[in-house]
């Protein structure tokens, strides 16, 4: 579903270069569940971003699902974001001024989902991710890994066939990582894509296959046994 | 350093109510090197912003260096934070408008530390923790590892008798939380009190004593070997 090839993204700041992704050539076919680790600063979100069509390579060339992205019109990009792919963003992104619920019902908004039909599954979704009890609550009335995991219960509330999970669990306590994972593999289960990126080899050996970047390339790329 | 007696505090949200902390009694003392573990919710955060008065109790008392805070001035109270507490928060808090250079610098400001001299000593301690060649770079030119560094890299800047470290490592790759944990440990050797949350059993390992929380409460309350 994802072909890269000679995917770069480079930072100019005054005279100083940054390659954030370096001629990076990556597949990852339906249905994979693939993690990414890496330094500090290798690349795992740039990369993030950039599969998620949510920013654009400063050159290289990126298919999504058969067709070149840089091909798609502005509203076939946000099409594609909006139906097919749930997000996890490293820095949460909630809307501060939404309640738990309002943020994950979001995506189905969107998509124009009835207002009742699309609230009974966001708190259902809450509910899996144990923040049942909150559904009314905003951001800064939460833990940092309870917004964590409002943000992991919006990438799914749509049933996404191509999830990008950017360090989903680094706030979460074991037991409650525990819960995510077993929430992304149903969604794997079901014939769904999933990138992940994580710091946790533990998370990591979930996941069918690993690629390690570095400095903006892939250093390794092996399978889980 | 720090002594609490039926610490709570209680948040209502309707006709609900929350403790995020307690009946909490706590005493840490001077040179000592602290982990706080818990499940996501159970109060940690909260009972580092108490320790740190950037947050006030609902009930119960706290005594920093002996001194009763609820009897202390605004000014007294920020003069304690500037000069002594070392912050590293969950969020970062780091102010996006500023360079990584003008935001760790920022405790020496507030002390009067002259421009040249807090520079000096701000772009070491960025040094230290693998940031030497980004100084001027904003948050938003930086990876979420990199923004977290930054943050502990203001904690440490004015060696601070006492640290409070509110997941330090969360967003870090094995290599770079060593190199923090490193810095701490240094921190401490010097005699000065650390505080650290974190849901790493190989960085709690690294403190001396571990408490346990659960719903607001302590748990357990041990030495590690
Ligand atoms: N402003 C607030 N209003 C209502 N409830 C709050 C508020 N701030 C925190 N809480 C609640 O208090 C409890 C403790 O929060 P706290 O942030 O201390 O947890 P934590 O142990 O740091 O969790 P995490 O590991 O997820 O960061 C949580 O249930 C949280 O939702
Ligand atoms: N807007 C930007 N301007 C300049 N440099 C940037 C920008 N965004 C990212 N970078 C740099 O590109 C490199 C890769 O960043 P990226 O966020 O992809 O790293 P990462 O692997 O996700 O790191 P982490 O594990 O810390 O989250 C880093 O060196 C980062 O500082
Ligand atoms: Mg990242
Ligand atoms: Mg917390």
């Amino acid at each position: 579903v994802i072909r890269t090839q000679g995917l770069t993204k480079r930072y100019q700041t005054g005279a100083e270069v940054i390659f954030a992704v370096k001629d990076l050539d990556l597949r990852v076919e339906r249905g994979e569940f693939m993690a990414i680790m890496g330094a500090s600063g290798s690349g795992k979100s740039t990369l993030m971003n950039l599969i998620g069509c949510l920013d654009t390579p400063t050159t290289g060339t990126y298919w999504l699902n058969g067709v070149e992205t840089s091909q798609m019109s502005d509203d076939e990009l946000a099409a594609i974001r909006n139906r097919e792919i749930g997000f996890v963003f490293q820095t949460y992104n909630l809307l501060p001024r939404l309640t738990a619920l309002q943020n994950v019902e979001l995506p189905l908004v969107y998509r124009g989902v009835p207002a009742r039909e699309r609230r009974a599954v966001a708190a259902e979704v809450l509910g899996h991710v144990g923040l049942g009890t909150r559904i009314q609550h905003r951001p800064n009335e939460m833990s940092g890994g309870q917004r964590q995991r409002v943000a992991v219960a919006r990438s799914l509330v749509g049933t996404p066939s191509l999830l990008l999970a950017d360090e989903p669990t680094g706030n979460l306590d074991s037991r409650t990582t525990e819960d995510i994972l077993d929430l992304f593999e149903q969604l794997h289960s079901q014939g769904n894509t999933i990138v992940l990126v994580t710091h946790e080899p533990d998370v990591a050996r979930r996941a069918q296959r690993v690629i390690v970047l570095r400095d903006g390339e892939i250093f390794s790329d092996e399978l889980n046994d």
